[in-house]
């Protein structure tokens, strides 16, 4: 990416470790684009010793020093005629993610002259292992399980996966199973948070071995503004790489050109919806629609071009196969009406421009919202990173805009979605990795979580349910000063306390661990966040424990810092942790007691020596 | 089909990977396989997972995959379903 890496601080100048280099990324995706310059090896030491994993090379398909193992998985249905048997990537996704983590530098990269600069990945030293399991058709199950059965034996170190599905049932998701695999083996994996909406519980990779990762803006957007035949000028969201070469074109509404040779009525075609437009009516006209699409059934009607308007998704920044802008329901409201009050309306879409995001860092009103619909005393997402409008690298395979029938091929591409955050956190693990290659994938994750910083209260009114503990930030990831660690035996503990009996939980760990009695729904699982479902204005009290390692100065004092609203009591005993050596674990109680009158009340606590603050953010929230 | 007998795609979990070499892994996966469904096991298997667990997918009916769910060692049957890339 050429901006989001500048806006966290992990700038090109940042301390970086020689071990970043032996840190191998495994990414479950549409496969790679091997030529892209994001992924040339020159400069790159041998590759690691430790990697047992293998290329699936071809005729058509090599692998470097950067990109040092690919393989493809495919084991059930039939391929579309646009797949192809191997790790290729057909799609664009797999390319634009790999680089996002990993990619090495490119100057003067850019989209038809957009968001131009150096092109790099956060670890851009850092080896990638391309494991392709999903294909036009999606991701089946069976080949994801088949990729983290082979990444985490061939040695990767963390494993990224921006895909997903409903939430589900622990040992009936194949990420899930996986990624408990990958912990086991002390692999940490990054998965996207989903793009469902803000609809409350539909956040997607839940398990609390997994990092679920949100999106959200930087300090750059995209404008396309488009003028309408009156001189007024509207700025609208997209990715528009078009020039418009006639000016203005003929405007028309959605409704008023249904498709009704084939049984559309207006209600079908206001949306633009697929087919319901009569081709003959909006060939080289712009198309006022009622929603936010791909723009695919506009373009195959043979339009000139889309103004989409709707109540949300002002931040879905991407490009669309014909000229098209997405204004909100004001602007949209003010072209419609300019539609009514002229005989011949038209409308001219400029090229997108870029602008400064001065509202910045807020969580894309695309991504999935907790709470966790699985286990709802453990909060998700887990944080929040860059996922609108991110210049990446993209495969000349696939369509610009991803749509069949777009001829523009590009070498980088613009793309929004938790697809894109993913591999900003997987980038911050390896990062925080290869300066301590022993910690745990917990300890990592803690890393990340205890230094993420929460965001303005007014532009992400969801809250922790909307970017979990904060912001990534990767410098002070680096530096946390104290982690809540947790290894398979924890999350065995949690697993019985969510009602998996101790035959089942033997299988899965493969030893003779039993179920013990624990403490509440969650098990007192050691994670650094707290989410408490009660009902409102019911007086609940819970008790925790937690359990913190010392990585910060060898001699240190701790103390609390609480912020609570007055509906909630909070008391941590001990109130100051002394630690006298790294590596020293400490435990503490924290009880957390009150009643709520509303939907969602926030709170936290920072245990501080003066030169770290390690923040856990509490939320209590209505589960009625 | 109403006779419960259409063939669907299912994932069989078994956990931690077995202490035996990768081509034994598999042998089991299709005995385990031959029990339940008889000599349709080997073109019903579709993967072995046995490296970093255990388990395997396998297209079965209905009615099979609940007889495959109650062998020993089996921890979950779940029908593979289709992701979406985010």
């Amino acid at each position: 990416t050429t901006r989001s890496w500048d806006f966290m601080g992990l700038t090109q100048q940042v301390n970086r470790t020689a071990l970043e280099s032996d840190i191998i990324i495994g990414v479950l995706d549409t496969g790679i684009s091997p030529e892209s310059d994001s992924f040339r090896d020159q400069g790159l030491s041998p590759i690691p010793k430790k990697w047992k994993g293998s290329c699936q090379s071809s005729s058509n398909f090599t692998c470097n020093k950067k990109i040092i193992g690919a393989q493809y998985f495919r084991s059930a249905g039939f391929l579309d005629i646009n797949d192809v048997k191997s790790p290729r990537d057909e799609q664009g996704h797999g390319t634009h993610v790999a680089s996002i983590a990993a990619g090495g530098y490119v100057s003067n990269a850019n989209l038809t002259g957009l968001a131009n600069g150096t092109a790099r990945g956060g670890v851009p030293s850092a080896r990638i292992a391309v494991y392709k399991v999903c294909w036009s058709d999606g991701c089946n199950d069976v080949d994801i399980l088949a990729a983290f059965d082979e990444a985490i034996a061939d040695g990767v170190d963390i494993i990224s996966i921006s895909v997903g599905g409903a939430a589900t049932d622990y040992f009936q998701d194949s990420i899930a199973i996986g990624s408990f695999h990958a912990m086991k083996n002390r692999i940490l994996t990054s998965a996207s948070a989903g793009n469902s909406g803000n609809e409350p519980g539909r956040v997607t990779n839940v398990s609390p071995w997994i990092l679920s990762v949100a999106a959200s803006t930087y300090d750059r957007k995209f404008l396309t503004k488009v003028q309408l035949g009156n001189g007024l000028n509207y700025e609208g969201v997209s990715v528009n790489t078009f020039t418009s070469k006639k000016g203005k074109y003929p405007l028309v509404y959605g409704g008023d050109v249904p498709n009704v040779m084939a049984g559309f009525s207006k209600f079908d075609s206001r949306y633009c919806r697929k087919n319901s437009l009569d081709s003959k009516l909006v060939k080289g006209k712009i198309v006022l629609c009622d929603e936010l699409s791909n723009g695919e059934s506009v373009f195959l009607s043979s339009a000139a071009g889309t103004i989409m308007r709707d109540a949300e998704n002002r931040d879905n920044t991407k490009p669309f196969p014909l000229p098209a802008t997405f204004l909100g329901v004001d602007d949209g409201d003010k072209a419609f009406k300019y539609i009514r009050s002229t005989r011949n309306p038209t409308a001219t879409i400029f090229k997108s421009v870029e602008a400064v995001e001065k509202r910045t860092p807020y969580v894309a009103s695309f991504s999935s919202r907790g709470p966790n619909s699985i286990t709802p005393e453990i909060l998700k997402p887990d944080i929040t990173a860059p996922g609108v409008g991110i210049l990446a690298a993209w495969s000349p395979a696939a369509p610009l805009s991803g749509i069949n029938g777009d001829n523009r091929r590009v070498l980088y591409n613009i793309k929004s979605g938790t697809s894109m955050s993913c591999p900003h956190a997987t980038a911050v693990a390896a990062y925080i990795k290869s300066f301590f290659p022993s910690w745990s994938p917990a300890a990592i994750k803690s890393a990340l979580m205890t230094t993420a910083f929460p965001l303005n209260s007014t532009t992400n009114p969801d809250g922790e349910f909307a970017y979990g503990a904060g912001h990534i930030d990767p410098i002070k990831a680096l530096n946390p000063g104290l982690v809540y660690d947790a290894d398979e035996i924890d999350y065995v503990t949690f697993l019985c306390a969510q009602g998996y009996n101790t035959t089942t939980l033997r299988s899965v760990t493969g030893d003779n661990s039993t179920c013990k009695k624990t403490t509440g729904a969650s098990g007192d699982l050691n994670l650094p966040s707290f989410a408490i479902p009660t009902a409102p204005l019911q007086t609940f009290s819970h008790n925790f424990t937690r359990r913190v390692t010392n990585v910060g100065s060898p001699v240190s004092k701790y103390s609390v810092k609480i912020t609570a609203p007055p509906s909630l009591k909070i008391r941590i005993e001990p109130s100051i942790l002394s630690f006298t050596s790294i590596g020293q674990k400490l435990t503490f109680k924290v009880q957390i007691a009150g009643q709520i009158d509303r939907a969602k009340v926030s709170a936290s606590f920072v245990w501080d020596d003066g030169k770290h603050k390690v923040r856990s953010p509490i939320v209590v929230y209505d589960s009625s | 089909s109403h006779h419960g007998n259409t063939h669907k795609t299912y994932i069989v979990y078994m956990g931690d990977p077995l202490k035996v070499d990768h081509a034994s892994a598999s042998s089991l996966h299709r005995t385990m396989l031959h029990g339940v469904i008889g000599s349709k096991a080997s073109t019903s298997l579709l993967y072995s997972y046995r490296k970093s667990f255990n388990g395997f997918a396998a297209k079965l009916t209905e009615e099979e995959k609940h007889r495959v769910a109650k062998l020993e060692g089996v921890v979950s049957v779940f029908p593979n379903r289709k992701l979406q890339v985010h």
